[in-house]
């Protein structure tokens, strides 16, 4: 899965998610990749968010969605992810889901409770785009 | 307000990566995506920034997407995609589609080219073969992958429970 959350020069927000699913998954079977409020989420003034990991447990958190909530009630976008990642995983373990997330500031963040979430954000001005592969990058 | 991308390329384990050549590529990747997204936005929009990001990692062949996605059970490729656009939280995705790399380019036709929200199947390859996005499958599957299906095919008890019951009825299992 791969996914991209920006915030434009004008303050609108948009969130894109794309998959190839699980290998070896039942033909016909649907993560959560293309359904709004669990594979991604955008609301101006609010937050974009994408999500990647096990569709099945990010579509019943319905994650993407519960980090705008979160962000609507006046969480940071840092904290937001947080708390959905740790929902989720009080809920099914670890392992399956990583979020990044946009507030409409550009404040950027990410959380995960897998080995590892390729991420990367930039902006526009800044000399370099910043990459991070473990958790503690 | 700066325009500003944060892109992810799935979040797993190391294992998904076939030696230390493979996790660089992908890295490099996210790079470029973030500097595709950040092209786009001299020209347009959010939604132009997270399309253009997304595409650059479809077409690259590291990610579990687009030209790089995994096979399921029958050992063909199915990818699902979907694109919001926060000012008015239009939506458009795909799923279940078969026949393309570009698979977020063919959830924003959906949405600004449709009255619906979500096609799958075959509808959704019929819109891809309306705007050029179709190609063939072998685009999609090429050795390695058929190599690793079958080596993770063997061990399909050990990852699913209820569809190893499936696909012994499927006598896909041997």
């Amino acid at each position: 899965t791969v996914g991209a959350v920006a915030l434009d020069r004008d303050g609108n927000l948009a969130a894109a998610t794309s998959t190839g699913g699980t290998i070896l998954k039942w033909p016909g079977r649907v993560g959560d990749s293309p359904l709004p409020g669990a594979g991604y989420w955008a609301e101006n003034g609010v937050c974009a968010v994408s999500a990647t990991g096990i569709g099945e447990f990010i579509i019943r958190a319905m994650a993407s969605f519960r980090v705008a909530m979160l962000i609507k009630g006046g969480i940071k976008v840092s904290d937001a992810v947080k708390q959905v990642v740790n929902y989720v995983t009080s809920l099914f373990g670890p392992g399956n889901i990583g979020l990044i997330a946009i507030d409409s500031l550009g404040n950027v963040a990410s959380a995960f409770n897998t080995e590892v979430m390729g991420r990367a954000w930039g902006r526009e001005g800044m000399d370099k785009v910043i990459v991070a592969h473990f958790p503690g990058d | 307000v700066k325009a500003t991308i944060a892109v992810h390329g799935g979040a797993g384990s190391l294992g998904y990566f076939v030696n230390e050549e493979h996790r660089q590529r992908y890295l490099n990747g996210l790079v470029n995506a973030v500097r595709a997204g950040l092209e786009a936005a001299k020209r347009g929009n959010a939604l132009d920034m997270v399309v253009e990001a997304v595409t650059s990692m479809e077409l690259d062949g590291s990610y579990d997407a687009g030209k790089g996605s995994v096979l399921n059970l029958y050992g063909e490729v199915e990818q699902d995609a979907g694109v919001m656009w926060g000012k008015d939280l239009s939506v458009g995705a795909v799923a279940s589609v078969k026949h393309v790399i570009n698979a977020i380019r063919l959830a924003r036709l959906v949405m600004e080219r449709t009255d619906h929200v979500l096609i799958t199947g075959e509808g959704a390859e019929e819109l891809a073969r309306q705007f050029g996005l179709w190609v063939p499958s072998t685009e999609l599957i090429n050795e390695s992958k058929i190599n690793r299906y079958k080596s993770l095919l063997r061990n399909l008890r050990s990852r699913y429970e209820k569809n190893t019951d499936l696909a012994r009825r499927l006598g896909l299992l041997g």
